[in-house]
């Protein structure tokens, strides 16, 4: 297990909440209450899911009604490593040119951001 | 956020943590490695326990006393038949040689999966996760439903039968003697590392038929440069050798090893770069190739030699593999054991691309939607039918006979217990 698995994971999940999103025709919000909702209580799976939303959900709400899309998103929440390597993974085809100028713009979003500062959980 | 850190918790998580390190089952009352419950290592990945209060009752011992008094080794046949006083066991079972199939594998060997409607917002409801607990608590890996060990029924609703099925079928009294020593990430390198949850008592138990499948990660990793941490054929030789010694210790006289060779890995990219990942469906804006250099970048790509844009890397990956294989075919054409006749054979997946093709299909349509890399169901089912035809013809010795008294083993016992 290990950092890039941080990353991979947030982008699948990220990824699954925005087409949730838009197959519904429903707010980033009522995508991840409806995914959780898909959820079993076993294993604390839907328990997990409603922390997580509540750690992470607005900035992600923020981001995506940015229209910034999960690479981006889990790059600026930090589950993606912003060392040199790492900085330049994503899954979605992107101009590259873009993707810095959207990385720094994610960032200022978030720093404006009211929520409180996590520490990015293992 | 570590939930094992909370001090009612320590203790389950240590006991599963164990149980993951040691791949044996986590509920295991009397520790004789077989459990009666299914995940964190239970009865999904080796025969169901029949009485989980005595070490001396598992599937895959020789009986106790023709199992007159208790079923001793779990195939559901005990007692003593009224109409001639003669115990069932030894009525049915004596001389019909039963014995047990072991895969030693790794991801693949274990039916690693993880279901597309997970990823599929389009089709995503409340019934899409109702198997994620059992799914994580196997390491997502499904062996239940495995080319070698499965005993439940595809879901692919493809006809071959997994070997272990095929070998109940044939003799009734093999029934439940079936192990998956299989873990993720295996290879001849680390296997030694979790050989020992293989359960066989070389004096006590059955024969039985060992399947070393270990068919990518000797040459599969996620280095950006996977080359160096490759095995070497001599490492292989001597890794392999390490696991025969290892068996000719532990497997009763009588049994048969058969080794299996690594595939040409090439077909992986050849066959999905350009499809779209379950991911990108909706869009139409991910393929594997995307997929493929994500994890490749991130280094946690399964096989970043076979699962890249790199014509040159793919091709060395195979070449790689065609000497491992080479050498896992000198050890078997040269090496001789007291407990165990060794065997080698390919792992042709061409010839499945080929039967598959036969019969309407896509190569992509063999390989698992979401990590694009492992076999999945069908490819699985597949396989098992090519190696049961293949020991049939060529060493049919290694199945044993037909047991002429399986229709009244069914009239008597049933499905003899189930699973």
């Amino acid at each position: 297990y290990s950092e890039g698995h941080d990353c991979v994971g947030c982008v699948v999940v990220v990824s699954v909440i925005e087409q949730l999103a838009e197959v519904h025709n429903s707010s980033v919000q009522e995508a991840m209450e409806r995914l959780c909702s898909y959820l079993p209580e076993k294993l604390f799976l839907k328990a997990t899911c409603y922390y997580l939303v509540q750690m992470f959900g607005s900035d992600i709400i923020k981001l995506l009604g940015e229209a910034m899309n999960a690479d981006v998103v889990c790059h600026a929440l930090e589950f993606c490593k912003q060392d040199g390597i790492q900085s330049q993974c994503h899954l979605y085809p992107l101009p590259q040119e873009a993707w810095k100028f959207t990385l720094e713009k994610a960032k200022r979003i978030l720093k404006r951001s009211s929520t409180v500062k996590y520490h990015r959980s293992g | 956020s570590n939930i094992c850190s909370l001090p009612f918790l320590a203790k389950i998580c240590q006991k599963i943590e164990l149980s993951v390190k040691k791949s044996v089952p986590f509920k295991d009352v009397d520790s004789d490695k077989h459990s009666v419950f299914p995940t964190l290592r239970g009865y999904h990945w080796r025969g169901r326990d029949c009485n989980d209060s005595d070490k001396t009752v598992y599937p895959g011992r020789r009986p106790d006393n023709w199992d007159v008094h208790q079923d001793s080794n779990c195939n559901g046949i005990w007692g003593i038949d009224p109409k001639d006083g003669i115990p069932y066991e030894k009525k049915f079972c004596e001389g019909s040689q039963p014995r047990g199939i072991i895969l030693l594998g790794d991801s693949a060997g274990a039916h690693f999966h993880i279901p597309p409607e997970w990823l599929t917002a389009s089709q995503m409801s409340l019934k899409s996760f109702f198997n994620l607990p059992s799914a994580l608590t196997d390491e997502l890996n499904w062996p239940q439903l495995s080319g070698v060990t499965g005993f439940l029924d595809s879901t692919s609703g493809i006809e071959e039968k997994s070997i272990y099925h095929r070998l109940r079928k044939r003799n009734h009294c093999n029934h439940r003697d079936y192990q998956s020593i299989s873990r993720n990430g295996a290879s001849s390198r680390n296997l030694k590392n979790f050989i020992e949850s293989l359960s066989r008592n070389q004096a006590l138990d059955q024969p039985a038929i060992v399947i070393y499948a270990m068919i990518g990660n000797d040459v599969c990793n996620g280095k950006t440069d996977p080359v160096p941490e490759m095995t070497t054929p001599e490492q292989m030789y001597s890794n392999v050798m390490q696991t025969l010694k290892h068996l000719n210790s532990q497997l009763p006289n009588g049994s048969h090893v058969i080794l299996y060779g690594l595939p040409d890995g090439t077909f992986l990219w050849d066959s999905l770069h350009n499809q779209y990942h379950p991911l990108g469906q909706l869009n139409k804006d991910v393929t594997y190739a995307h997929f493929f250099s994500f994890l490749s970048c991130l280094q946690v790509s399964p096989c970043n030699g076979w699962m890249s844009s790199n014509k040159t890397l793919r091709t060395l990956t195979s070449q790689r593999a065609e000497q491992l294989s080479n050498t896992l075919k000198k050890i078997a054409t040269t090496e001789t054991f007291t407990n165990f006749n060794l065997f080698y054979m390919d792992f042709a997946f061409h010839e499945i691309i080929e039967e598959w093709q036969k019969r309407g299909g896509q190569p992509w349509q063999l390989i698992e939607p979401v990590d694009g890399f492992h076999p999945n169901e069908v490819a699985s089912l597949l396989l098992a039918d090519r190696v049961w035809k293949k020991i049939q013809t060529q060493w049919p010795q290694v199945l044993g006979r037909e047991n002429p008294f399986n229709s009244q083993i069914e009239e008597v016992f049933g499905d003899q217990g189930g699973h």
